[in-house]
Protein backbone atom coordinates (compact mmCIF):
# COMPACT_ATOMS: atom_id res chain seq x y z
CA UNK A 1 0.00 0.00 0.00
CA UNK A 2 0.92 3.61 -0.58
CA UNK A 3 1.75 4.49 3.04
CA UNK A 4 4.22 1.68 3.38
CA UNK A 5 6.00 2.51 0.13
CA UNK A 6 6.15 6.19 1.03
CA UNK A 7 7.42 5.22 4.49
CA UNK A 8 10.17 3.06 3.05
CA UNK A 9 11.08 5.77 0.56
CA UNK A 10 11.34 8.47 3.22
CA UNK A 11 13.49 6.10 5.27
CA UNK A 12 15.72 5.63 2.26
CA UNK A 13 15.72 9.39 1.63
CA UNK A 14 16.85 10.08 5.20
CA UNK A 15 19.84 7.79 4.77
CA UNK A 16 20.73 9.24 1.36
CA UNK A 17 20.53 12.79 2.77
CA UNK A 18 22.89 11.83 5.57
CA UNK A 19 25.34 9.90 3.38
CA UNK A 20 25.56 12.66 0.79
CA UNK A 21 25.95 15.42 3.33
CA UNK A 22 28.79 13.75 5.19
CA UNK A 23 30.45 12.67 1.96
CA UNK A 24 30.27 16.07 0.29
CA UNK A 25 31.08 18.32 3.19
CA UNK A 26 33.30 16.00 5.22
CA UNK A 27 31.58 17.53 8.20
CA UNK A 28 29.96 15.75 11.06
CA UNK A 29 28.75 18.63 13.18
CA UNK A 30 25.29 18.06 14.51
CA UNK A 31 25.30 14.35 13.67
CA UNK A 32 25.29 11.95 16.60
CA UNK A 33 27.69 9.04 16.12
CA UNK A 34 25.89 7.15 18.86
CA UNK A 35 22.55 7.29 17.05
CA UNK A 36 24.25 6.01 13.91
CA UNK A 37 25.88 3.12 15.81
CA UNK A 38 22.48 2.25 17.27
CA UNK A 39 21.00 2.11 13.77
CA UNK A 40 23.66 -0.38 12.65
CA UNK A 41 22.67 -2.48 15.66
CA UNK A 42 18.96 -2.08 14.83
CA UNK A 43 19.34 -3.23 11.23
CA UNK A 44 21.73 -6.07 12.03
CA UNK A 45 19.43 -7.51 14.71
CA UNK A 46 16.23 -7.00 12.73
CA UNK A 47 17.33 -8.40 9.40
CA UNK A 48 18.84 -11.62 10.74
CA UNK A 49 16.22 -13.42 8.65
CA UNK A 50 18.42 -12.64 5.65
CA UNK A 51 20.63 -15.44 6.96
CA UNK A 52 17.78 -17.96 6.89
CA UNK A 53 17.49 -17.47 3.11
CA UNK A 54 13.71 -17.57 3.25
CA UNK A 55 13.46 -14.31 1.41
CA UNK A 56 10.13 -12.64 0.81
CA UNK A 57 10.72 -10.56 -2.27
CA UNK A 58 13.47 -8.91 -4.26
CA UNK A 59 12.32 -5.53 -2.94
CA UNK A 60 12.32 -6.68 0.68
CA UNK A 61 15.72 -8.37 0.49
CA UNK A 62 17.32 -5.56 -1.47
CA UNK A 63 16.05 -2.86 0.90
CA UNK A 64 17.30 -4.77 3.92
CA UNK A 65 20.75 -5.09 2.39
CA UNK A 66 20.76 -1.41 1.44
CA UNK A 67 19.79 -0.36 4.97
CA UNK A 68 22.49 -2.48 6.59
CA UNK A 69 25.10 -1.41 4.05
CA UNK A 70 24.23 2.27 4.21
CA UNK A 71 24.23 2.39 8.01
CA UNK A 72 27.70 0.83 8.08
CA UNK A 73 28.86 3.24 5.37
CA UNK A 74 27.68 6.21 7.46
CA UNK A 75 29.87 5.05 10.35
CA UNK A 76 32.82 4.65 7.97
CA UNK A 77 32.32 8.17 6.63
CA UNK A 78 32.07 9.64 10.12
CA UNK A 79 35.26 7.83 11.08
CA UNK A 80 36.84 9.26 7.93
CA UNK A 81 36.11 12.76 9.23
CA UNK A 82 38.20 11.92 12.26
CA UNK A 83 41.25 12.26 10.01
CA UNK A 84 39.93 14.84 7.55
CA UNK A 85 38.39 17.17 10.07
CA UNK A 86 39.63 16.25 13.57
CA UNK A 87 38.43 19.43 15.27
CA UNK A 88 34.81 19.00 14.15
CA UNK A 89 34.97 15.30 14.96
CA UNK A 90 36.21 15.92 18.51
CA UNK A 91 33.58 18.57 18.99
CA UNK A 92 30.89 16.11 17.91
CA UNK A 93 32.16 13.38 20.27
CA UNK A 94 32.30 15.94 23.06
CA UNK A 95 28.66 16.89 22.57
CA UNK A 96 27.39 13.37 21.93
CA UNK A 97 26.92 12.66 25.60
CA UNK A 98 23.86 10.45 26.03
CA UNK A 99 25.05 7.05 27.22
CA UNK A 100 24.13 4.17 24.95
CA UNK A 101 23.89 1.63 27.77
CA UNK A 102 20.83 3.39 29.20
CA UNK A 103 19.06 2.71 25.92
CA UNK A 104 20.40 -0.73 24.99
CA UNK A 105 19.88 -2.20 28.48
CA UNK A 106 16.17 -1.41 28.86
CA UNK A 107 15.54 -2.45 25.25
CA UNK A 108 17.11 -5.85 25.93
CA UNK A 109 14.90 -6.28 28.98
CA UNK A 110 11.78 -5.20 27.05
CA UNK A 111 12.66 -7.68 24.29
CA UNK A 112 12.85 -10.45 26.89
CA UNK A 113 9.40 -9.52 28.20
CA UNK A 114 7.62 -8.68 24.94
CA UNK A 115 8.24 -11.14 22.15
CA UNK A 116 6.30 -13.60 20.04
CA UNK A 117 8.51 -16.57 20.71
CA UNK A 118 11.50 -17.15 22.96
CA UNK A 119 13.95 -17.85 20.16
CA UNK A 120 17.10 -15.95 19.31
CA UNK A 121 15.69 -14.60 16.04
CA UNK A 122 12.46 -13.41 17.65
CA UNK A 123 14.24 -11.86 20.62
CA UNK A 124 16.64 -10.00 18.35
CA UNK A 125 13.73 -8.83 16.20
CA UNK A 126 11.84 -7.51 19.22
CA UNK A 127 15.02 -5.89 20.55
CA UNK A 128 15.54 -4.14 17.21
CA UNK A 129 12.01 -2.69 17.33
CA UNK A 130 12.45 -1.30 20.82
CA UNK A 131 15.91 0.00 20.03
CA UNK A 132 14.77 1.66 16.82
CA UNK A 133 12.08 3.52 18.68
CA UNK A 134 14.66 5.18 20.96
CA UNK A 135 17.75 5.21 18.70
CA UNK A 136 17.19 8.85 17.75
CA UNK A 137 17.44 10.00 21.38
CA UNK A 138 21.22 10.68 21.40
CA UNK A 139 20.67 12.79 18.27
CA UNK A 140 17.72 14.72 19.73
CA UNK A 141 19.56 15.12 23.03
CA UNK A 142 22.51 16.60 21.18
CA UNK A 143 20.20 18.97 19.30
CA UNK A 144 18.40 20.12 22.39
CA UNK A 145 21.66 20.85 24.16
CA UNK A 146 23.32 22.74 21.33
CA UNK A 147 20.06 24.44 20.38
CA UNK A 148 21.10 24.72 16.75
CA UNK A 149 21.31 22.36 13.83
CA UNK A 150 22.16 22.62 10.18
CA UNK A 151 19.18 22.48 7.83
CA UNK A 152 20.40 19.16 6.46
CA UNK A 153 20.49 17.57 9.88
CA UNK A 154 16.92 18.66 10.42
CA UNK A 155 15.84 17.34 7.00
CA UNK A 156 17.49 14.05 7.89
CA UNK A 157 15.67 13.74 11.20
CA UNK A 158 12.42 14.83 9.58
CA UNK A 159 12.61 12.16 6.85
CA UNK A 160 13.54 9.55 9.43
CA UNK A 161 10.60 10.45 11.66
CA UNK A 162 8.23 10.62 8.72
CA UNK A 163 9.03 7.01 7.85
CA UNK A 164 7.64 5.55 11.07
CA UNK A 165 4.78 8.03 11.09
CA UNK A 166 3.74 6.80 7.62
CA UNK A 167 3.87 3.24 8.88
CA UNK A 168 0.99 4.03 11.23
CA UNK A 169 -1.65 4.52 8.48
CA UNK A 170 -0.04 1.49 6.82
CA UNK A 171 -0.81 -0.63 9.88
CA UNK A 172 -4.38 0.67 10.03
CA UNK A 173 -4.73 -0.15 6.34
CA UNK A 174 -3.37 -3.67 6.83
CA UNK A 175 -5.60 -4.24 9.82
CA UNK A 176 -8.69 -3.66 7.69
CA UNK A 177 -7.54 -5.12 4.38
CA UNK A 178 -5.50 -8.09 5.60
CA UNK A 179 -6.88 -8.49 9.11
CA UNK A 180 -3.32 -8.24 10.27
CA UNK A 181 -2.12 -6.56 13.43
CA UNK A 182 1.50 -6.74 14.54
CA UNK A 183 1.09 -5.44 18.07
CA UNK A 184 4.77 -5.02 18.86
CA UNK A 185 5.50 -3.08 15.68
CA UNK A 186 2.50 -0.85 16.20
CA UNK A 187 3.31 -0.05 19.81
CA UNK A 188 7.00 0.65 19.27
CA UNK A 189 6.10 2.57 16.11
CA UNK A 190 3.74 4.81 18.06
CA UNK A 191 6.40 5.31 20.72
CA UNK A 192 8.95 6.21 18.08
CA UNK A 193 6.65 8.70 16.39
CA UNK A 194 5.78 10.22 19.76
CA UNK A 195 9.46 10.86 20.45
CA UNK A 196 9.63 12.75 17.16
CA UNK A 197 6.48 14.76 17.69
CA UNK A 198 8.16 17.60 19.55
CA UNK A 199 10.79 17.77 16.85
CA UNK A 200 8.13 17.76 14.09
CA UNK A 201 6.43 20.72 15.69
CA UNK A 202 9.64 22.74 15.87
CA UNK A 203 10.57 21.67 12.34
CA UNK A 204 7.23 22.90 11.06
CA UNK A 205 7.47 26.20 12.85
CA UNK A 206 11.06 26.98 11.98
CA UNK A 207 11.99 25.26 8.75
CA UNK A 208 8.71 25.15 6.88
CA UNK A 209 7.82 28.71 7.78
CA UNK A 210 11.28 29.91 6.85
CA UNK A 211 13.77 31.14 9.43
CA UNK A 212 16.60 29.05 10.80
CA UNK A 213 16.29 26.04 13.00
CA UNK A 214 16.69 26.91 16.64
CA UNK A 215 15.42 25.10 19.68
CA UNK A 216 14.19 27.07 22.66
CA UNK B 1 1.23 -17.24 14.70
CA UNK B 2 3.92 -14.71 14.09
CA UNK B 3 6.75 -16.45 12.36
CA UNK B 4 9.77 -14.83 10.83
CA UNK B 5 8.16 -15.27 7.39
CA UNK B 6 5.32 -13.02 8.46
CA UNK B 7 7.61 -10.12 9.09
CA UNK B 8 7.47 -8.61 5.66
CA UNK B 9 7.90 -5.01 6.77
CA UNK B 10 11.20 -3.22 6.85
Amino acid sequence: NIFRILGDLSHLASIVILLRTVQKTQRVDGISLKTQILYVLVFCTRYLDLLTFRWKSVYNTLMKMVFIGASVRVIQLIQGCKIQNPVAYKDMIFRDTLQIKYLVGPCAVLALIFNYKFTLLELCWSFSLWLESVAILPQLFMLSRSGKASTLTTHYIFALGLYRALYIPNWIWRYYSEDRLEKLSVFTGLLQTALYSDFFYIYYKKVVKGAGFELP
Amino acid sequence: DNTIEDKDEL
